[in-house]
């Protein structure tokens, strides 16, 4: 409202509107939709070609781990290692503050978690995905601890212990949790054992209901799946130790002397793995996965109508 | 040639597993970020100069300047916020036919959308989050981004949007009015003299 959008028409502005969350609020369009619950301001489920998913998204982090590298055990989380005290990670918050803008292009809910958290949830029209773009940083550390904070998505799924992620330009690969394909695997570090490189997608599958939950990201990034149902991607790191690899600096980076801020995007598909109008989940992912690796190339001069034609 | 070579150099220093993955020293960092941005400032006078070869040969329009908006990952781009009046050209680098959402950061509040054919686009002003606002270091005026469909962009071809603020197109249509009435005005007192002057 402050900014007078609302009385504005001539930008599709009139059906912008702002309000605060008390029922649940849907944004999406013929396609696909997203409802935030009204009670807590965070995603409730998705619906995709009339087939409602629900899904829970929220940000968490995990503490690092501060040790002296002296031995193994006592190494520090750092550049190279992912090491986290906790095997669970700390919720960012309970209850997330949102705007919603309606337009005639897309309708997006801007979402405030915390003073160092913040997403914007958008569904353009004609488009198949739900993008979320989210902002991070910089990481508090005035209370002496790294924090590497993730985004979750939690679905109903029984995905049986398997994921699916890319890595480094290789094909998808099956990913099972706790297991190595060729040796009896014990993992100590349960979280950053199950980490896997994710290049372009992240994905969980309900053979049982024939559902996909995928996570396409613009950026390689560290996933996993902790739990059934569940996919997590790490969108950013700041850590106060070195873990002795070779760095020799912790992974602390500041510009213009506050720790950094990373924003990025994730685009979300859920719905039936055959996907709809003859086109499957997985052929509308590697279709926009090329448009964002390849997206167009955008310059901006001074002109004329004339250089317009 | 030098400045393509010079962003193939850039690209293969970071292709090394510190610049993949993030495990060089702060300083080695901040030395990354300053070769790729010289080197992608040279390859742009490159692309510029491409972009311009396949427009129109006419004199006026081979006289683009181009510019990217290397900061829009904080919804910043100097050349949008500034400009009442400007071109967006779009590069499809895909071999088939795509369409695109382009967005872009302004600082009015209400814009028209035209193509190349001068036939208005639907398009849609967002606000840009505070947190994206109030980034200390971010000077920019743009509170809202502009935000239009790029439909139907050829293979490894080019599309020309204009963005016009509203105002500002309501005021070249008045002032176009307005000379339009003065020619009428002349012609209705014509003389000979009048088509010397540089009016």
């Amino acid at each position: 409202n402050d900014r007078g959008l609302e009385e504005d028409n001539d930008n599709g502005g009139e059906e912008l509107e702002k309000v605060e969350a008390e029922g649940d609020i849907t944004i999406g369009n013929d396609l696909i939709s997203v409802s935030i619950d009204g009670s807590n301001g965070r995603v409730k489920s998705i619906t995709n070609n009339g087939l409602e998913i629900p899904v829970q998204q929220e940000f968490l982090y995990y503490e690092g781990v501060q040790g002296n590298n002296a031995e193994v055990l006592n190494r520090s989380s750092g550049a190279y290692i992912f090491r986290p005290i906790s095997s669970e990670p700390i919720s960012i918050s309970e209850t997330v503050s949102t705007s919603v803008h309606k337009g005639v292009l897309v309708e997006e809910v801007h979402q405030v978690f915390n003073d160092w958290v913040s997403q914007v949830i958008r569904v353009y029209k004609g488009e198949t995905h739900v993008e979320f773009e989210w902002l991070v940083g910089p990481i508090p550390i005035s209370d002496n601890v790294g924090k590497e904070p993730i985004t979750r998505f939690t679905t109903n799924f029984e995905s049986e212990e398997l994921f699916y992620t890319d890595s480094n330009g290789r094909e998808l690969l099956e990913r099972r949790r706790d297991y190595r394909p060729t040796w009896t695997a014990n993992l100590t570090e349960p979280v950053s054992g199950n980490y896997y490189p994710v290049t372009s997608k992240i994905l969980i599958r309900d053979q049982n209901q024939g559902l996909e939950l995928a996570v396409l990201n613009d950026r390689s990034q560290g996933g996993s799946s902790m739990k059934d149902g569940q996919v997590e991607i790490m969108v950013h790191r700041r850590l106060l130790s070195d873990d002795a690899k070779g760095v020799g600096e912790a992974l602390n980076e500041t510009a213009y002397g506050e720790g950094l801020l990373a924003r990025g995007r994730h685009f979300v598909f859920a719905g039936e793995i055959a996907g709809s109008n003859n086109v499957s989940l997985a052929a509308q992912e590697r279709l926009l996965a090329q448009r964002i690796l390849l997206a167009p190339w955008v310059f901006i001069s001074r002109g004329s109508a004339a250089q317009t034609r | 040639q030098a400045k393509i070579v010079g962003m193939m150099e850039a690209m293969g220093i970071m292709q090394h597993h510190d610049a993949i993955t993030g495990t060089e020293k702060q300083a080695v960092a901040d030395d990354y970020a300053r070769i790729l941005s010289e080197r992608m400032s040279g390859c742009g006078d490159v692309t510029r100069k491409a972009i311009n070869n396949l427009l129109s040969d006419s004199d006026e329009a081979s006289n683009l300047e181009l510019k990217s908006c290397l900061l829009l990952n904080i919804s910043l781009c100097e050349e949008t916020e500034s400009s009442e009046d400007f071109l967006v050209t779009i590069y499809n680098p895909i071999s088939h036919v795509v369409s695109q959402y382009v967005r872009l950061p302004v600082s009015g509040d209400s814009y028209t959308v035209t193509d190349y054919n001068d036939e208005e686009t639907p398009s849609q002003l967002v606000p840009i989050p505070d947190s994206i606002l109030n980034i200390a270091y971010r000077n920019s005026s743009a509170r809202n981004e502009i935000v239009f469909q790029a439909s139907n962009l050829p293979p490894l071809g080019l599309a020309t949007y204009r963005v016009t603020l509203a105002a500002n197109k309501l005021q070249g249509r008045l002032s176009r009015d307005l000379e339009e009435s003065e020619e009428s005005s002349e012609d209705d007192h014509s003389d000979d003299s009048f088509e010397e002057t540089d009016g």
